[in-house]
């Protein structure tokens, strides 16, 4: 039973998944030789949609600038293409010989190719997807590594300007990401992480303003610069964190909910 | 035996669709 890790792929696949293993069995048990339809119709059906996907599928390698995304996706739209044509092979066959078993073994081998090769564009997708969402994050890594430089009022200003809407960006696309998650133990995760980066961002204004007035004052420099870069690790250590949690793909049978 | 492959073929096909879907919907 195939696991997806994702609501949006699961949804996709996993009904073909249940039926393709379904037919699987029937196949199985139809040796003793029972007469093939002819399935020559929806076998063009699927075979207009292969096409279809082909080409829109070749278009967004041309067009994206994901590098991996372009790798990945070429030998996916390969394997969707070769099982469409062994589907196409099989309703020859069936034409001519409906009790073809070697006509069957095609039928069997296109549908789990065409799931295999589906399944593996909508991963190729969704990696690219949880790039984009680490590529935020990594942005917002970026204005906490240059809290240090913020020594003045204004400079707070400006930093708090710049950092809010990319806070605000990775927040959104880490909460959307995390309802999207079939995964209990993972989503749980980045709730929690992301909900330490929200706690935390008041904390860290606070410990700048702290230590912009103690260098003012010229008084508790030492404590305040500590103090705000512990918060700035804390903060960096949860995104991190949440890099980490939404590159898992894989599943601990242990953990499942 | 007739309806099941019908009925996968026809899955497959709407499958299909729905990755197309996905992928221009990602794209754009």
């Amino acid at each position: 039973m195939p696991v997806f890790h994702t609501k949006t792929i699961e949804s996709i696949l996993e009904p073909v998944a249940q039926q393709v293993s379904k037919l699987v069995i029937l196949h199985e048990e139809a040796e003793d030789g029972n007469a093939m339809p002819d399935l020559s119709r929806p076998i063009q059906v699927v075979k207009l949609a292969v096409d279809n996907l082909v080409k829109v599928g070749y278009e967004t390698i041309n067009s994206s600038d994901d590098q991996i995304l372009k790798q990945d996706m070429p030998p996916a739209l390969r394997r969707v293409e070769e099982s469409s044509i062994l589907l196409l092979q099989a309703s020859d066959m069936l034409r001519s010989d409906p009790y073809s078993a070697p006509a069957r073994k095609k039928l069997i081998e296109g549908s789990r190719g065409i799931l295999q090769g589906t399944s593996a564009l909508l991963l190729a997708f969704d990696e690219s997807e949880v790039r984009k969402i680490i590529r935020v994050c990594k942005n917002v890594l970026e204005y906490l590594a240059i809290t240090e430089v913020v020594d003045r009022m204004e400079d707070l200003v400006t930093y708090v300007k710049n950092l809010s809407p990319v806070l605000t960006r990775m927040t959104k696309e880490v909460d959307a990401r995390e309802k999207e998650l079939t995964h209990q133990v993972h989503r749980e995760m980045l709730v929690r992480s992301l909900e330490q980066v929200k706690n935390l961002t008041p904390v860290l204004i606070s410990g700048i303003k702290i230590f912009i007035t103690a260098k003012q004052s010229n008084q508790g420099i030492p404590d305040a610069q500590t103090n705000r870069d512990y918060v700035v690790h804390k903060m960096s250590d949860e995104i991190h964190e949440i890099i980490r949690v939404l590159q898992l793909t894989t599943y601990d049978e242990e953990e499942w909910d | 035996l007739r309806v099941g492959w019908e009925q996968l073929l026809t899955a497959i096909a709407r499958n299909i669709n729905e990755v197309e879907n996905q992928i221009l919907t990602r794209d754009s």
